[in-house]
């Protein structure tokens, strides 16, 4: 059974990077097959792996531009059950690129045929443009990670509108899987009070786990290693880890 | 005299809106005639400045389609010498309905044209698309808000490589009026790495005033405030008032 899952938020810096890669980690020392795509041309799920600005080719590119097939480009990562799809720069073009194609929505969905993963994770850029929207028709539900600040909360009915009309008249399977509320800090009155706000109007739909600030989720990245692996025992890292196992439990109910 | 300036970097949640809204309302207060144009569809500077998502319309999308000229769209603020063009969601379609368009960059150019103002800033999306080069080629210079954060500096070269492609294929004149360090916690070494890295790499670009993380800039949006109105007296308000006073002395000297 493949489940594909996107990590989607066009508000910027709300950890969808940090959330797909600490959860990817997570999953994948479970003993499930994981392949993260990196589909943001910032490539920073790349890095956080390992593969810095210089080790990208070839990249999920070559893959949308039928130039390499994906058991070439699909690179196993130093955490056993993890593969990763790198992002390059040159993803920045996609959009002009393939915005006079009948089929500019489904570009990414066709490359994803006959996998055999246990989990498709696909980090997506801060927007909700052609390499958002390829993203959201690929999987079969959404992770929106929700920073706990004032714009974050502006923008989360954006974004659910916005599911909401790929589901209409491109992928009437898509759901959203959850909210994972992120950077929480306790002695912030305006975090707590977003976390009750998020609760009282999405309900169920937020998950019980809430990912608290700490310092080790944003050293991590300059080691190339997730924080799972970088810092087993920090906050941030046990938070991701309770995730994985909110999320798995969520796949058994289905 | 006329000063264009966009508020740039592709890296997401880095300060480019708390940057924008706060740095306009020091120069209004220094009586500097100021228009902030909201070029992001998320619509953040348009909210910060109490346009909320229902009071957004005309927007700058219809100067762009040419529905509309340039003084029906542009509002005054509550602010004295502070006018705005709030920005929609229907700015999000430019890219794809613009992909075609010989002069698809110099669009927003175009329509800056026999204004009269001070100062001009330009609030950008978290991207490298059309958007905001359209706003690098509209504009005389760009700062660029720099998160004290591993991520942040790892699309530094990125941005700066983008600025140097527009000056040599659409505007030589286009410059970098300087970097912002945003979010410092001294407390966190990682931030301190980061302030000593980028100031050893990139010297005298670098502004003296560093923005201090401070919830206070956070809270003031929910007010549909900037954060020199809401709370003039906050660390975060004062940082934004110091670097006013750093780019208008940058201003006479040059
Ligand atoms: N819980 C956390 N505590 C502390 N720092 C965090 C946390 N989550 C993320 N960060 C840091 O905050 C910054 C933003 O997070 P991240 O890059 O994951 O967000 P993003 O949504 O992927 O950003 P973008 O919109 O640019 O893709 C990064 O520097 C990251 O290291
Ligand atoms: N110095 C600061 N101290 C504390 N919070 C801040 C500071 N600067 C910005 N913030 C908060 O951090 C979040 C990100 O800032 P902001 O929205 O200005 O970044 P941005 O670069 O414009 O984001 P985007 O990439 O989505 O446009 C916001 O919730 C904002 O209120
Ligand atoms: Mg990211
Ligand atoms: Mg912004």
């Amino acid at each position: 059974m493949k489940k594909i899952i996107s990590i989607a938020n066009q508000k910027g810096g709300v950890g969808k990077t940090t959330t797909t890669v600490n959860l990817c980690t997570a999953l994948a020392a479970t003993r499930k097959k994981t392949l993260l795509i990196d589909f943001d041309p910032q490539g920073n799920s790349s890095t956080s792996l390992g593969f810095d600005s210089r080790k990208r080719y070839p990249s999920i590119y070559e893959l949308l531009t039928e130039q390499l097939p994906l058991k070439t480009i699909c690179r196993q990562t130093l955490i056993p059950n993890l593969s990763i799809v790198t992002a390059s720069e040159d993803l920045a073009g996609f959009e002009v690129e393939f915005s006079q194609d009948e089929n500019r929505v489904s570009v990414l969905k066709r490359c994803l045929k006959d996998l055999d993963f246990d989990y498709i994770i696909i980090d997506c850029p801060p927007a909700l443009g052609l390499l958002t929207l390829n993203a959201l028709v690929a999987s079969h539900s959404v992770i929106i990670p929700l920073q706990c600040e004032y714009f974050a909360l502006e923008g989360l009915s954006q974004l659910l509108q916005t599911v909401k009309r790929v589901k209409k008249n491109y992928h009437p399977a898509l759901t959203v899987q959850g909210i994972v509320l992120t950077m929480f800090d306790g002695r912030n009155a305006l975090n707590k009070a977003v976390v009750r706000d998020v609760r009282e109007t999405m309900r169920s739909m937020v998950y019980q786990t809430v990912i608290p600030r700490n310092v080790k989720l944003s050293e991590a990245p300059s080691h190339g290693k997730p924080a799972l692996i970088y810092d087993m025992r920090s906050v941030g890292a046990q938070a991701y880890i309770r995730l994985a196992a909110e999320i798995i439990r969520q796949e058994r109910k289905n």
